[in-house]
């Protein structure tokens, strides 16, 4: 497979990474019942290959429903909800290419400059987002009582309602803590 | 705050219109803005305290306080407003919303979550007839217990027996030992009176494995444990402190032979035992039910961890990007970008994974109803796969940002804490990480090993012919 950084491709590249990891193992499984394990101690024995298969598996899954998805719904969408949506599909593409490296050197054509780009496409992605993150974090369309957050509140009054929490500590509901008479005035005093 | 209001106008897209697509249109949108609106009017002046500043015993009854409140709302409100079917299509707008009562989790989740789903999929049509309006009128307060303290995913192992008794037609339920207690079902410890109880079926001295049974385990007047049950709270836990975890045994405890769940299989008067459904894994139904619903779930704890981290990061300013200049807002550093930005896009691939998922779940599901089990397999590892894959993510990403967040991160009124106990609690619950990749891994070897040998594979292992080809 010959990697060309586009959406399809990078989907494309994790089937290949997900179809290499799962023939491993059945290699790995084959080559152990041939020296004699059972089915059953060869499986254990490839057991960590095999988690790494499914989670290879299921990460091309995702990538995929979500690249396919993304472009069903935003087919009638204005320009500019098109053109995030697919900025962040990319930059999730593009960050778990980037965590994968390794894998796409191993059962890929991908090459060094191929990486270098990506992590470039990256980094541009991250710069493009940026204007709109907060706008983004909003179409979640939290309402206060649900977040229930002092630092996500939508009014951003976020030193405020830390402190206005703080305040709602048991502990300051008095202003000396009876633990004082009975450990700390006697510890001062060397009466204790 | 300023900047947070600089933020929205630079913002160039209309923000609207993608809350409509993570809710599946603008009809669905208005619809959970309307229940949400009824819900959040009552839920403002709920706490006063903070719920984390109590004693464990004080939370439990504070939930209690809670749960009540939300369910009477929305029994008296939302129900009458949009009917029976917002238990259906709008049962992710009912958990959103009761967000705003619950920090933690309420004592009630499994009632509406499990013990209901479970008399609709796997009751007749005469038992859900008694038992559902009971259960959706709150008469009755239910769970699933179905894990027990020796055994957890490999459901096989289970230990507790349901021996049926031909000659005064009961059941007797039996924990033989300490490793077959019921163990961490929410809302079994001092809340529910009932219980859908997983157990190995033995009549005429044969074994069939595990069916579910339903099971009064306190007094309906006054909540007293009955004769021959156990029953009690798991203890302090590090989440989930408000969700009523309890264990549960049973020394020779006898139920009538009809509170077995009879959809699929039944067993006669005299004991005969009667196969019903052709398919024995459709008493996964339940199990893999939980699995898609976990995958929305996280999905939106992490659109919230996200929410909060992205507003605090363009309000906190920190540091000097040119010596003498104005700190700068921390979003506005790219290592920030790169901790938040990618939890913003998983919560949109994971929202959307979970509705394509509950789509082929319903769809595998007509397909059963008409006698085709064929997509069962792929339905199952995909279900599996997914779960794993969405927990293990977004609890790693929910702690990303609460590290994004620096010290008030820490705090548990920033609610990062609190979203993160909660979420890695889902990674083991319901099929923990490793052991559901394991069986995703299984159903993938023999998918290859089908393409292999040129027979046709199911659609989301389809790259797997391509692959073979290049492999000989």
């Amino acid at each position: 497979y010959k990697w060309n950084g586009s959406a399809e491709g990078i989907i494309k590249a994790a089937y290949y990474v997900a179809a290499g990891k799962i023939s491993s193992s059945v290699t790995s499984i084959r080559k152990r019942m041939k020296n004699g394990k059972a089915f059953e101690d060869a499986w254990e024995l490839t057991g960590v290959q095999l988690v790494a298969a499914a989670e290879a598996h299921c990460r091309a899954v995702i990538c995929d429903v979500y690249r396919k998805e993304t472009v069903r719904l935003t087919a009638n969408s204005s320009p500019n909800v098109k053109t995030v949506m697919d900025q962040l599909n990319m930059l999730y593409l593009s960050h778990w290419a980037l965590e994968r490296t390794g894998d796409l050197l191993r059962y890929t054509s991908t090459t060094e400059d191929d990486l270098i780009s990506c992590q470039q496409r990256y980094e541009e992605l991250l710069a493009a987002i940026r204007p709109n993150a907060v706008g983004l974090v909003d179409a979640f369309d939290f309402p206060d009582e649900i977040l229930q957050s002092t630092l996500g509140a939508y009014d951003g009054r976020v030193y405020e309602r830390l402190m206005e929490e703080a305040l709602k500590s048991p502990l300051n509901a008095e202003p000396v803590n009876r633990s004082f008479h009975q450990y700390l005035k006697p510890l001062m005093q060397g009466k204790l | 705050n300023e900047d947070l209001a600089k933020e929205r106008a630079r913002c160039d897209f209309n923000v609207s219109e993608i809350t409509n697509i993570l809710d599946g249109g603008i009809e669905r949108t208005k619809q959970r803005k309307k229940i949400e609106s009824i819900a959040l009017s009552n839920g403002k002046c709920c706490d006063v305290t903070p719920e984390e500043t109590l004693g464990p015993k004080e939370r439990y009854e504070n939930a209690i306080r809670k749960s009540c409140l939300y369910t009477k709302i929305v029994k008296d409100q939302v129900l009458t407003l949009t009917g029976l079917e917002v238990l259906g299509s709008n049962s992710s707008v009912l958990r959103r919303t009761a967000d705003a009562f619950f920090k933690d989790i309420s004592p009630f989740l499994l009632h509406l979550g499990m013990f209901v789903p479970t008399i609709m999929g796997q009751g007749t049509p005469e038992q859900q007839s008694y038992w559902l309006p009971r259960a959706l009128d709150f008469q009755i307060i239910g769970t699933y217990a179905q894990t027990e303290l020796g055994h957890g995913t490999f459901i096989r192992g289970l230990e507790t027996t349901a021996t049926y008794d031909p000659d005064t037609e009961e059941f007797v339920i039996h924990s033989p030992r300490l490793t077959s207690y019921k163990w961490w079902a929410g809302g079994l410890g001092k809340t529910s009176n009932y219980c859908i109880v997983v157990a190995q079926l033995y009549t005429q001295g044969k074994c069939y494995g595990i069916h579910p049974f339903i099971v009064q385990i306190r007094d309906e007047d006054t909540h007293m444990p009955l004769p021959g049950v156990r029953v009690g709270e798991i203890g302090p836990r590090m989440g989930f402190n408000t969700a009523d975890n309890g264990f549960l045994g049973f020394d020779h405890y006898r139920i009538p032979r009809n509170h077995m769940l009879m959809k699929n299989s039944q067993v006669l008067k005299d004991g005969t035992y009667v196969k019903v459904a052709s398919h024995s894994k459709l008493t996964y139904g339940t199990m893999v039910f939980v699995r898609v619903m976990l995958v929305n779930e996280v999905a939106f704890n992490l659109a919230k961890a996200a929410t909060i981290a992205v507003r605090y990061s363009a309000v906190r300013r920190q540091s000097e990007k040119i010596s003498g200049e104005p700190e700068p807002q921390i979003i506005d550093y790219v290592t920030q970008q790169h901790k938040l930005f990618v939890c913003i896009a998983t919560a949109h691939a994971l929202q959307l994974s979970s509705n394509w998922l509950w789509k082929t779940f319903s769809a595998v599901l007509a397909d059963m109803r008409g006698g085709n089990t064929e997509n069962l397999p792929e339905l199952h590892a995909l279900s599996s796969c997914l779960k794993a894959l969405s927990t293990s993510d977004s609890a790693a990403l929910i702690e990303q940002c609460r590290l994004a967040c620096g010290g008030h991160g820490y705090m548990l009124s920033s609610n990062l804490p609190l979203l993160y106990s909660f979420v890695t609690a889902t990674r083991t619950y319901e099929g923990d990480y490793t052991v559901l990749l394991l069986q995703t891994a299984r159903f993938l070897i023999k998918a290859w090993e089908q393409a292999e040998s040129g027979n046709p594979v199911t659609p989301t292992v389809s790259y797997m012919e391509e692959a073979v080809v290049g492999n000989k």
